[in-house]
């Protein structure tokens, strides 16, 4: 199965 | 103080209503350059960045940075009182607890004045520029609606492979599996009909159809869309404006 990433994951906060 | 106006109403509520199912509330953020969002869903795996630039509206003042936090459903229930032909403006001071939207017929001289509530809206602001892609695929926004929806009746997920001379977009379900084939093709008389490849690298990305169905309610901003891959990393499928553009970021699926 696939499992969703998220965003966070790649992106930092500004 | 604000004063935005845009010639038709009609483009400011294809704009909200392209991301309106995606995130509820967003801050606009307007500045002496146009008004942008960014803003991410529940989920935190689809990100809306939209730039209204200056050259969108027939007439904008922006003195200072202003923040009008918007609820996303009120505003679309206001923009459904204007006709689309009408001109809408938006109007606010320099710190506001709401904001003016006037719609204006100008043929009939009928004003009407909504002013919606702001809230406040704490939002964390990602870092996503400088990524690289490994790919950018350039074709017509209601193929890829196409795709995605007839796709979305077979699986949960689809898959995007893009090598030198083809895009597939396949997806693999319970009742059976699909699968769309592009390929480059150049259309001089209709540029928007052109699908093309640029490659760095052939990449296979999967992502989840539910989020690829509120992408592609962007299509109506623009016959054409770009949409850029790199493996492992965050889709950008973007729709450009006259001036500025409607962006989503969508974390992809991995193999567990």
């Amino acid at each position: 199965g696939t499992k969703q990433s998220t965003l966070m994951s790649f992106f930092g906060k500004k | 103080m604000l004063e935005a106006k845009f010639e038709q109403a009609a483009f400011f509520k294809k704009i909200i209503d392209a991301f309106k199912d995606t995130v509820h509330l967003c801050n606009f953020n307007c500045s002496p350059s146009g008004i942008t969002v960014q803003a991410v869903d529940d989920s935190r795996v689809l990100l809306v960045s939209l730039l209204i630039g200056e050259d969108s509206f027939t007439s904008y003042r922006c003195d200072h940075n202003i923040t009008l936090g918007v609820d996303l459903t009120a505003l679309a229930k206001v923009l459904k009182c204007g006709n689309n032909d009408d001109t809408l403006s938006l109007v606010a001071e320099d710190t506001p607890e709401s904001v003016l939207i006037v719609f204006e017929d100008t043929q009939k001289d009928r004003i009407s004045e909504y002013s919606l509530k702001l809230i406040d809206i704490e939002s964390d602001f990602l870092d996503i520029d400088d990524i690289e892609y490994d790919s950018v695929v350039n074709l017509p926004s209601s193929d890829f609606q196409k795709v995605a929806r007839d796709l979305s009746q077979l699986s949960d997920s689809l898959a995007i492979v893009v090598t030198k001379d083809t895009i597939k977009f396949e997806a693999n379900g319970d009742i059976g599996t699909g699968s769309v084939i592009l390929k480059p093709f150049t259309d001089l008389e209709n540029p928007q009909n052109t699908v093309k490849v640029e490659l760095n690298k052939p990449v296979l990305l999967s992502f989840g159809l539910k989020y690829l169905l509120d992408v592609v309610k962007g299509s109506s901003l623009a016959p054409a869309m770009s949409v850029k891959l790199s493996e492992k990393t965050p889709a950008l499928f973007e729709y450009k404006l006259p001036s500025g553009y409607l962006r989503f970021y969508l974390a992809p699926k991995f193999e567990e």
